[in-house]
């Protein structure tokens, strides 16, 4: 059967323990933008890299991946483009 | 005013109410038989008002002029742009129309010359956009987790691909957020989630795989058409809850909503329609009573809805009198009758959740087999905090290998009998991925009793022609029962049968579920449970233990029968048949024995007779293991026979050393020099003495000491002094008849010592000269027992 390929998103879900203001500082450091909380999951913070591919069937690697060796990175996922049907 | 049966009585001057044929379909003009009774819900008063309603969608047109009036921005949101304003993208095919068809269903305002009119049409209205860009986890996280402490209801009319072969659900943060939602949502009375089920009826798809529907969290809406007959497109599922009406073939009438640019549309259809009704139809619920939690609202819809005209074939009661079916979850929702239940509900006990012990039997599944795995579950029984015995969802949590997951097709009957088709065979699901701890849910068992046998089958039934040398494996499986440890329904819950005022009946399904039950004393030993009869045989479930009797029928006891050991939890299994106490059935797991025989310390196995090496302990019970160098003894150091290599001195067994040495566990080394044998160094250490000695207590000595007599019964050299009889105070033989001498107070007499109280002697009378005593000892009248003892010193004396 034809393989399902995974597109990968410039986005990336973090936690990051700390508050907004250690998230935004992290981010900043390895080139994301601290979108924000997302939503009401608490720790839980939408990272975007501008200077990644928008969309990818590789998973984005580069400096900017060192971000998860930050000790208060407890979890990162890059986004997969998910597809979903209106019913 | 309110009249039954007179629908009609509402006029609204929206251009599309008098074709709205699903909100007012029980005038006979119509070909649909039952209703969804909203106008019945309205005549009560409610339509919607106070509560939040959101479509998380491709957008709103929130100045749509049959949306702006009930338009809530605080319930809005665009995921897709990241700002506030949820209005759709405008393009020429208006692909970004369907938030804002859903949008109008649930709360297009009434009597506004416009369009249509909203089932809660004085309910809020919000939109959030997320569908008309990428969907990630993160962007379904963040709108499923939208400002919870104000909206009440989320509605989704879209899911994973309809092709008939993808398995896809909720990922890590999406689940978070339903999870937060439900715990913390409402403040703590729990979002309420309504999903539109699988439409992928021409893909033969089926929504099992569909993670949001499969969820205990969404509310899974399917459609029916006007006439009752099953929409081309819908998918059967075990997990769908209710139905609301839609459309099914093109001749059949759509639903009439709002549409995008200001515009009225009467073409929507498919589940997407179905879901913002049911979100609708619970927003006038929740008004009737904004207590309701979350489960709450799933058992309000549980109750109400019917199967009225709807056509499967899979229609069936199950064991708590709710009529079930794939296609239609419990039926037709009715508005009404949820108002009338929100008005006096009280709310279900808190929810257990028991997850069982994982079935980790590995089973093949053959082409054109299947297998069948049964669980004995307890419902958790022996924890409180996860007991479940009334259930609400049972989830089943499946690892499956298979070369084609779409020739694969399961089922589940819980232990009342009812079987729920958990997958059914996808033509087009070509995939070797197999289920990966997939959770399959059902609904079907509702309100059943969770505890018995749970059948599992899975069958395999290939599509076309298939490599066989790779069957399926089924690789384990868990069941997690969701539900209450007591009766949910309170009394003011069920239906007042004599007071049903409703415009159509309601059927009481919990009216015969049970009603032939024991209502007398259950026995001491059932547990709170319950029990059908007055005997410990006749319980649901037992207090303390339990043991099968020959007829295979359990008895409830306070501790486990003699013969009998605690197997896991509550059960008794056997012991050995020479067991009388044991840990397990083998026959060396025996901790006590039955008469007649003696437990091996060694072996834990009852025997008759104690084997070499071992001796029988004082009370007669234990065969206890003699100290090592004796082959057999009678008492641990007291060898009777020893081991190769060793010989016998005294008791004891040592190394054979030569006469007059002994060994000292390095070497041989001399005795006491009075010793002819010894076991150790010293004087007390003797076995036999040497010439002119004689062994006396271990030691050697060259008389017999006082209360010691010479024992000539050893007929070879070696003597020994054996100590009297302890009546004697001196003897010259064994026994209490050889005494020679006595203690004081007694007095010999014909070599037994007897206790003497009267004694007089001659030289004590005061009797004129030749006293009684020597008058006897003169008469020779000592031989007369009392004489002799009245004056035993006289009678002994000499002369």
């Amino acid at each position: 059967p034809a393989c399902r390929t995974r597109v990968y998103t410039n986005h990336w879900a973090v936690r990051i323990t700390g508050g907004l203001q250690e998230a935004s500082r992290i981010a900043s450091k390895y080139g994301y933008v601290n979108i924000g909380q997302i939503g009401t999951l608490k720790d839980y913070y939408h990272f975007y890299h501008s200077k990644t591919i928008k969309r990818s069937v590789l998973s984005s690697r580069g400096t900017h991946s060192f971000i998860s060796m930050e000790p208060k990175v407890e979890w990162i996922q890059q986004q997969v483009v998910k597809r979903r049907i209106k019913r | 005013d309110y009249k039954a049966g007179s629908t009609q009585t509402i006029l609204f001057n929206d251009p599309k109410w008098p074709s709205m044929w699903y909100m007012h379909c029980n005038d006979n003009t119509h070909n649909c038989q039952s209703d969804m009774n909203i106008v019945g819900a309205w005549k009560r008063g409610y339509t919607g008002k106070n509560v939040v309603v959101t479509i998380l969608d491709d957008g709103i047109e929130r100045n749509h002029p049959d949306l702006i009036q009930n338009y809530d921005p605080y319930a809005s949101f665009d995921v897709n742009g990241n700002d506030f304003d949820p209005m759709p993208r405008y393009d020429a095919s208006n692909e970004n129309k369907h938030g804002t068809r859903c949008a109008g269903e649930v709360a297009a305002t009434a009597n506004n010359s416009h369009c249509i009119v909203g089932i809660a049409y004085t309910a809020k209205i919000g939109g959030v956009r997320m569908l008309d860009g990428d969907v990630t986890d993160m962007v379904e996280a963040k709108s499923l987790s939208l400002n919870p402490q104000y909206i009440h209801i989320y509605s989704a009319s879209w899911g994973p691909d309809d092709d008939g072969k993808t398995v896809d659900g909720p990922a890590s943060l999406a689940r978070q957020a339903f999870e937060n939602g439900i715990r913390a949502g409402r403040r703590g009375l729990g979002s309420i989630y309504v999903w539109a089920s699988g439409n992928g009826g021409r893909s033969r798809d089926h929504c099992s795989c569909d993670g949001y529907t499969n969820s205990i969290y969404t509310i899974s809406i399917s459609s029916t058409a006007e006439s009752g007959k099953k929409p081309w497109y819908l998918e059967e599922c075990a997990s769908t809850l209710a139905t609301t009406y839609s459309s099914g073939e093109s001749y059949d009438r759509k639903i009439i909503t709002t549409d995008l640019r200001h515009r009225c549309t009467d073409s929507h259809t498919g589940t997407s329609a179905s879901a913002p009704m049911a979100a609708g139809i619970i927003a006038l619920a929740l008004e009737a009573n904004p207590f309701l939690t979350w489960r709450d609202v799933q058992h309000i819809i549980v109750r109400t809805s019917r199967a009225g005209h709807l056509n499967a074939n899979d229609w069936k009661t199950n064991a708590a009198g709710y009529k079930v079916s794939h296609l239609y979850g419990f039926g037709l929702m009715d508005a009404e009758a949820m108002v009338i239940e929100a008005e006096k509900w009280t709310r279900v006990p808190q929810q257990h959740v028991c997850v069982e012990n994982i079935d980790r039997q590995i089973k093949t599944i053959r082409p054109e087999h299947h297998v069948r795995s049964i669980y004995k579950a307890t419902g958790c029984a022996d924890n409180p905090n996860h007991h479940v015995i009334y259930l609400e969802h049972v989830v089943v949590r499946i690892t499956i290998t298979h070369p084609r997951r779409g020739d694969l097709a399961i089922y589940l009957t819980s232990p009342s009998g009812t079987r729920s088709q958990l997958l059914a065979n996808r033509l087009f699901d070509h995939s070797m991925e197999g289920f990966k701890n997939w959770e399959f849910m059902t609904t079907h068992c509702w309100s059943e009793k969770a505890a018995g046998d749970w059948i599992l089958e899975i069958f395999d039934t290939p599509s076309q022609l298939r490599n066989f040398k790779t069957p399926g494996k089924l690789k384990e499986w868990s069941l997690v029962l969701y539900g209450t440890s007591i009766q949910p329904y309170s009394p003011r819950n069920d239906f007042p049968k004599v007071e049903r005022v409703r415009s159509s009946p309601i059927e009481d399904p919990t009216e015969d579920y049970g009603t032939d039950d024991y209502s007398g004393p259950c026995n001491a030993e059932c547990s709170k449970v319950g029990c059908d009869g007055p005997g410990p045989d006749h319980c649901t479930d037992c207090l303390h233990y339990y043991y099968k009797s020959k007829n295979n029928t359990r008895i409830c006891v306070p501790n486990c029968p003699p013969g009998h050991y605690t197997a896991d939890k509550k059960r008794c299994k056997k012991c050995s048949p020479n067991c009388e106490t044991c840990i397990g059935s083998h026959s060396d797991q025996c901790v006590t024995c039955k008469s007649g025989y003696y437990l091996n310390e060694e072996t834990n196995t009852c025997i008759t007779n104690c084997p070499d090496g071992f001796y029988l302990d004082k009370n007669k019970i234990v065969c206890r293991k003699c100290s090592e160098n004796c082959k057999t003894c009678v008492e641990f150091q007291t060898c009777t026979e020893c081991r190769h290599g060793l010989s016998l001195h005294g008791s004891r067994c040592a190394i054979r050393c030569e006469d007059g040495k002994f060994h000292s566990g390095r070497e041989c080394e001399p005795c006491h020099r009075s010793c002819a044998t010894c076991a150790g160094a010293g004087i007390d250490a003797c076995i036999n003495c040497t010439d002119g000695y004689f062994l006396e207590d271990g030691r050697c000595v060259q008389s017999c000491s006082t209360g010691y007599y010479l024992d000539h019964s050893l007929e070879d050299t070696f003597k020994n002094c054996k100590r009297c009889d302890a009546s004697c105070l001196n003897c010259n033989g064994q026994g209490d008849k050889n005494c020679t001498s006595c203690p004081s107070g007694y007095i010999l007499d014909a070599g037994v010592c007897v206790a003497g109280t009267v004694c007089k002697d001659a030289t004590e009378e005061s009797w004129a000269e030749g006293g009684f005593c020597t008058l006897v000892k003169k008469n020779n009248l000592c031989q007369r027992k009392v004489l002799h003892q009245l004056c035993c010193k006289t009678c002994t004396q000499k002369g």
